[in-house]
């Protein structure tokens, strides 16, 4: 028995899936639940598709969790299908989402370094995979995927925290998640990435200090975004380019996804600026995704307009 | 397995004023186990750009001594991690 699923709380993996399996259950008409793969030590990849029609419409995806130790990204995926199925019918602009967009949400990307992180070593970051000629285990799934693959120094050492691996999606998790949107490319419009700690909104590239073409529009985004997110709580976040808002980056999934044509493609560095880093406390949990809601449903309402 | 236990393991805060100071903890990181919490890894350490670092409670008294020693101005953000993760279940059962 799994135990009781509680979004004020930090959820294990088990608790996660009965979830999953809840929600399908009490929304069927609003919630499916898809799996895309498994892991390395095979577990399932579910994503859930949550929105109102079937049919060919515009959709954002978004995932949680890539980094196993960032525990506050998978609660906030929880928190956004829990907000989406509570207020459809109740709130206007939530209402209006979901008549008119899917949203593609994968709750823990990288689900064995989650649960090796619950079990094993709360300070966990990378998948679980095996390393050829090493003994040192993981990929860092945010550095694996196949843009500017190799450019980054130092990433080529499996005992890092930030190995790209042997290859551009070597990794199972990585080629599960790029067959999905690739496969629904023509729909997504929009892709979201959660991450902690820092707090800032992101945008291409890290991989170059070159900016997209559309980054007035991303900047534009970002400033109304982050704005909003300040009026609950006033937290303050940053937005800008990966390279020179946080640090450069290769194979992240952000500057793939936008290279693919996904043109409007962001990341969340949520709470908090250090206090706590990846151990932010249970009760700072719903503060978070509160304010983090109202920057997603900015974005999800700026697409649904102007893609 | 057991799970791995954090105690007194420490998290440090550093902005290196310049390129020596960045220098400086490039270094300390070549010759200690240094997990970096941002940014994720050594070779993004800059100056101006805030640091910050986990310790095992072994390395930090040194690691404490050599930043004084070469004036690098450090806080330590987190005294005892393994108290801190399980602070982090501050909320009651439903």
């Amino acid at each position: 028995a799994p135990g009781r699923h509680s979004y004020a709380k930090y959820n294990d993996w088990g608790k996660i899936v009965a979830w999953t399996e809840k929600m399908v259950k009490k929304c069927p008409e609003m919630v499916s639940r898809i799996q895309i793969g498994s892991t390395v030590e095979n577990n399932p990849l579910y994503i859930l598709k949550v929105g109102k029609r079937a049919g060919r419409q515009k959709a954002i995806f978004m995932d949680c969790g890539i980094h196993a130790r960032e525990w506050v990204s998978p609660a906030f995926c929880q928190w956004f299908v829990y907000q989406a199925t509570k207020s459809y019918g109740k709130n206007k602009i939530m209402t209006k989402l979901l008549d008119q967009m899917n949203f593609y949400i994968l709750p823990v990307f990288n689900v064995d370094g989650y649960i090796w992180s619950w079990t094993q070593n709360r300070m966990w970051r990378k998948n679980r995979s095996r390393n050829r000629n090493s003994t040192c285990i993981g990929t860092d799934l945010n550095r694996n995927f196949d843009v500017s693959w190799s450019s980054s120094p130092n990433t080529n050492n499996p005992c890092l925290e930030t190995y790209r691996g042997p290859a551009p999606e070597s990794e199972k998790e990585t080629r599960a998640v790029t067959a999905f949107i690739r496969s629904h490319l023509k729909s997504i419009r929009a892709y979201i990435t959660f991450h902690s700690y820092s707090q800032m909104l992101l945008y291409p590239y890290g991989y170059t200090p070159r900016l997209p073409p559309n980054h007035e529009d991303l900047a534009k985004v970002g400033r109304i975004a982050t704005e909003a997110l300040s009026t609950r709580y006033e937290t303050r976040y940053v937005y800008g380019p990966i390279a020179s808002t946080i640090y450069p980056t290769s194979g992240s999934s952000l500057d793939w996804a936008y290279d693919l044509g996904i043109k409007h493609t962001f990341a969340f560095e949520l709470r908090d600026k250090g206090k706590f880093g990846f151990l932010l406390p249970e009760s700072r949990i719903k503060p978070t995704c509160r304010e983090t809601m109202l920057a997603v449903k900015f974005i999800a309402k700026y697409i649904l307009k102007h893609t | 397995l057991a799970p791995v236990r954090f105690d007194r393991e420490k998290v440090f805060r550093v902005r290196p004023q310049d390129d020596k100071q960045a220098n400086i903890v490039k270094d300390l990181a070549k010759s200690n186990e240094l997990d970096f919490w941002y940014p994720d890894a050594t070779h993004h350490v800059a100056t101006n750009m805030t640091v910050d670092f986990r310790a095992s409670e072994k390395e930090s008294q040194s690691i404490q001594s050599a930043l004084e020693q070469s004036n690098v101005h450090f806080e330590i953000l987190i005294h005892d991690l393994q108290e801190e993760v399980e602070k982090q279940f501050d909320v009651e059962d439903d």
